[in-house]
């Protein structure tokens, strides 16, 4: 992904498992 | 809470160590920005987990990255 994306940055959820970039549609 | 060290947190699988230093992270940033802490959160968790410890370590440092990740957020949304 890059920094591009309309969905970045991925949001930091607290208990929920962290996916980090991952967490974005390509 | 127990305190996070670099030992206990290298011997947690890498996207572990992200979640464990978010967790921690998260409610400090959230007293600045309860609005945006969930992005600015993860926008910081793509930074170096030892630049993160220092951060948890040091309130100024974790401050002056809020402020950049906001600035860098605001011309994102802007795009």
């Amino acid at each position: 992904s890059n920094g591009n994306n309309i969905n970045w940055p991925p949001e930091f959820c607290p208990g929920v498992p962290w996916k980090g970039l991952q967490n974005i549609d390509p | 809470q127990e305190p996070l060290d670099a030992t206990m947190l290298a011997s947690a699988p890498l996207m572990d160590q992200k979640q464990l230093l978010g967790e921690r992270l998260y409610p400090l940033i959230q007293a600045y920005h309860p609005n945006l802490a969930g992005k600015i959160t993860g926008m910081l968790l793509e930074m170096d987990n030892t630049e993160l410890l220092h951060m948890l370590e040091s309130p100024e440092s974790l401050h002056a990255k809020v402020d950049e990740a906001i600035a860098v957020l605001k011309a994102h949304q802007a795009k």
